[in-house]
């Protein structure tokens, strides 16, 4: 039996989408440990990986491993009729081929239940070597997805380019060329304002802006955005989720052919 | 015009 409670249903809403823009499907993977998610795109250009911890729901039971292939067009249709403020609720017998998803209103008048069939998803897991990278940045996650936004109109690459100043965020097409530099803050009030780079060495990588423009549809999730880079490995753009876990999109670098 | 790389150039399958 698996049993997963969360109170803020709008958690799993916005972890939703985050990813149902880059996956069709996904396999959620339940343990004691936790919910675990990792995928590639139909291109295999970018992965998500994401991890929410079993100590961050109200209950959670996992008798036994249990891994349930999602498709998420339609776990995202299901999570549209839960409200905000709802209690959710997701449960599935062992080696079921339904999940149900409980919505419950905070004054218990309205329960809902949705049953989902599972589907039988191949399960290819990539190995993510640990890597100690040569840049990390942190800056506002909203300031990264209208970065984002704003170069995706001139060009289909970004061109990341970190020193220990700060971040550069170029882009060039028909129209002409961009270039955004972020400054490292030097003492903000807010920590969730603040842009820092912690650098070993200098890097600049290029990557298709389609991709980051879909990696910050998880802006909701987190104030705050990571982004680590070493010379030619992916890059990983890193939201927190709440207390409970967090979203990992890697996307490969573009190389001059 | 940089060519794309795919994820399976830096990470295994398990």
């Amino acid at each position: 039996m698996f049993e997963a409670r969360l109170v803020q249903s709008s958690i799993l809403k916005k972890v939703l989408e985050a990813i149902k823009d880059l996956l069709n499907e996904a396999t959620f993977d339940c343990s004691d440990s936790g919910i675990q998610l990792q995928a590639m795109d139909n291109s295999h250009v970018s992965l998500v990986s994401m991890n929410l911890r079993s100590d961050g729901f109200d209950k959670y039971r996992c008798d036994r491993n249990i891994s349930m292939g999602m498709n998420l067009g339609s776990m995202t249709k299901i999570l549209k009729c839960a409200a905000n403020e709802d209690v959710v609720t997701m449960k599935a017998q062992d080696n079921a081929d339904t999940v149900t998803f409980v919505f419950e209103s905070p004054n218990q008048e309205k329960v809902s239940d949705y049953e989902m069939k599972l589907m039988n998803l191949d399960q290819e897991h990539l190995g993510i070597p640990e890597t100690e990278y040569a840049c990390v940045v942190r800056l506002p996650a909203g300031e990264f997805a209208r970065i984002c936004r704003d170069l995706s109109q001139f060009g289909e690459s970004v061109v990341i380019s970190c020193t220990k100043e700060g971040v550069k965020f170029s882009s060039a097409g028909d129209i002409g060329s961009a270039n955004i530099k972020l400054a490292q803050t030097s003492n903000v009030d807010k920590e969730e304002l603040a842009v820092t780079v912690e650098m070993q060495e200098p890097v600049t990588l290029t990557f298709a802006s389609r991709y980051l423009n879909s990696f910050t549809k998880a802006t909701s999730l987190s104030n705050v955005v990571q982004l680590s880079m070493s010379p030619d490995v992916p890059l990983v753009v890193e939201y927190r989720i709440g207390e409970i876990g967090h979203i990992r999109y890697y996307l490969a670098p573009k190389i001059e052919d | 015009e940089d060519m794309q790389s795919k994820l399976s150039r830096f990470f295994s399958k398990n």
